[in-house]
């Protein structure tokens, strides 16, 4: 057990420096293993953004915080995969350049993994491959409807014409 | 093996039986808020076995049923059913596809099936271990999860990493 | 003690009613002192966005939780004002038409209130009154700049041209 | 009562000296994550007396000095002055602007001053109590107050209320 989690942590520390350096375009992160066992011992995160000298996780952000936590959850999801991956409004905290990187990211996955993607965010929107919209006409009950985005690239629902 | 539809019938804000299909690549669920669409993540997660009220932002599993509306009443069951199509053939079993149930009644007491058939979660558990699908941490990321996985205490962490060892 | 603490509990609570109405364009919620002594009681809050039923807090929606949070924090700013309030992307869980309400509110305060309001939000900074940049051209070493919003609701550095 | 001007010296990731100057009704602060919209909310409670070096995001009161950059060393004192117009005449003191200054050095002693004359953390306190201005957790709301100010423990907003009170 305790060589499948080094090298579990292996692998994730690996990818993590990756898409850290993809998401942050530079910079470095690390994972460290404190203490003597692999078992019990700590997982540090350390991060510094390009540019920045290193400092706690906390002096960072709203926005670079976010952007670690998606960059290590991507990390371990690159070492084992599911089939599908939930993102609930992970891109609130994140400013444009940052989405950006983000939904560039999500892109490189193959299109074996499923993303489904909760979002208030118009650039987000767009990247997706199917859009659906929920609504709540009569309060309290939710529908569910198709829904494009107009030119401006504001959602809109799409309204079957019924054929005379 | 790909996520083919979810079918809602009285789960939270969803009284009247709903459907969404799922294609490969990337499928984004918009509205206003409060509308319903972390709900249905909820259900997702609730389907694949979810024990953790809190988990689901409830007090106990019965907070999962449609409870009413000003216009509507409560309603006794809430019901979801995941099918996944068997491609890659992962799944042990031999179909192609694959449809999970699960339906909770006031009582709290939760029923599970597989391609119509009466299961035990564990037996559902079975079926998609070490397929990637179930309780993985990490294949649901909400807003919290940056706290808990960048935080002092590196429990959270720690739980992640088990899971994908 | 007591007394005053009763006294604003009060007032608080009469104005929560109504900033979360507004915020909700309908609904209930209220306040509400449980056990004998008010100064040890627990504070409950309740609230019922318009056509729910009432339910637990915790079954509410990420943007009906910042919402009712907000209502709460500017009935109390209400009864007991400050002559600044800073807000720091509260916007962010919310949906365009919850902002709009949001903003109204904003602009209901008199003039004396001076609000600084950080966001990343175009509509939220269309509604400001004065419009700061931060940026960080060197890496790790901040620097302020005038910006304005372009006719598409961007913000851009208002550059000074040196007059010939 | 108005705030003026917010200047920096030295603060976060502020290392050269920077003024922001406020007018009445909405100031917006915009920017890419990490640019630095946070730090000026900090400085803003630095100055007014914020002893929490947690509630600053730093785990000791030197962590708001500048420490440097991949091109530039850290430097050693922190300074951040913040400047009130007496419109209306709240403050007790006979003058029309009251400048609020505070300083850190890498030892962690922080000195205080009112226009410029050297004073205790208390005398600042002092000088705005009951204007409204000082630590009210209720007039800078961010992001995490939502938990806070609606969890099931009601302690948060206990301490908002006594503090209205
Ligand atoms: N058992 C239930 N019965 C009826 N309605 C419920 C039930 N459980 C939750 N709800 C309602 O569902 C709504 C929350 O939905 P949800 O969390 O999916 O919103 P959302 O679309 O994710 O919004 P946001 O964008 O704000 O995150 C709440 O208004 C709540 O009242
Ligand atoms: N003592 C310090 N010296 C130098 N840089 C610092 C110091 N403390 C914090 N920083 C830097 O300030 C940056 C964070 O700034 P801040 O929190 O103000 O960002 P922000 O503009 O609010 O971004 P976001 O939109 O993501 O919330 C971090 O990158 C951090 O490295
Ligand atoms: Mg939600
Ligand atoms: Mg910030």
């Amino acid at each position: 057990a305790s060589t499948l989690f080094l090298e579990t942590f292996n692998s994730v520390q690996q990818k993590f420096r990756e898409t850290f350096k993809t998401l942050f375009e530079g910079g470095d992160a690390e994972l460290r293993l404190l203490g003597e066992d692999p078992l019990e011992g700590e997982i540090e995160v350390v991060a510094r953004p390009r540019g920045k000298s290193l400092q706690s996780l906390n002096l960072l952000s709203g926005g670079e915080r976010a952007l670690t936590a998606i960059a290590l959850l991507f990390a371990i999801y690159l070492v084992k995969p599911s089939p599908f991956c939930i993102l609930d409004e992970v891109d609130a905290p994140l400013d444009d350049a940052n989405i950006h990187r983000f939904l560039g990211m999500l892109k490189t996955f193959n299109k074996k993994t499923q993303f489904i993607v909760i979002t208030h965010n118009k650039r987000t929107m767009e990247a997706a491959d199917y859009l659906y919209g929920i609504t709540m006409q009569e309060p309290g009950v939710s529908k569910v409807v198709s829904v494009r985005l107009t030119d401006a690239g504001e959602p809109e629902e799409v309204v079957e014409e019924a054929v005379a | 093996m790909l996520l083919n539809k979810l079918e809602l019938l009285g789960f939270k804000s969803f009284p009247q039986r709903l459907k969404i299909e799922f294609g490969s690549g990337i499928t984004c669920i918009v509205g206003p808020n409060g509308c319903g669409k972390t709900n249905i993540a909820d259900a997702i997660r609730w389907a694949l076995g979810e024990q953790s009220a809190k988990a689901l932002r409830g007090g106990s599993m019965g907070d999962v049923i449609f409870n009413g509306t000003a216009n509507r009443k409560p309603i006794g069951m809430a019901e979801v059913t995941l099918t996944f199509s068997n491609s890659g053939s992962l799944l042990p079993l031999e179909y192609d596809e694959i449809a999970v149930n699960r339906r909770v009644f006031r009582s709290g007491v939760s029923e599970y099936s597989l391609n119509k058939t009466p299961c035990r979660l564990k037996d559902i558990k079975d079926v998609f271990f070490d397929t990637g699908i179930g309780s993985h941490a990490y294949s649901l990321i909400e807003q919290e999860m940056v706290d808990h996985v960048l935080s002092d205490n590196s429990g959270h962490r720690r739980f992640l990493f088990e899971e994908a060892a």
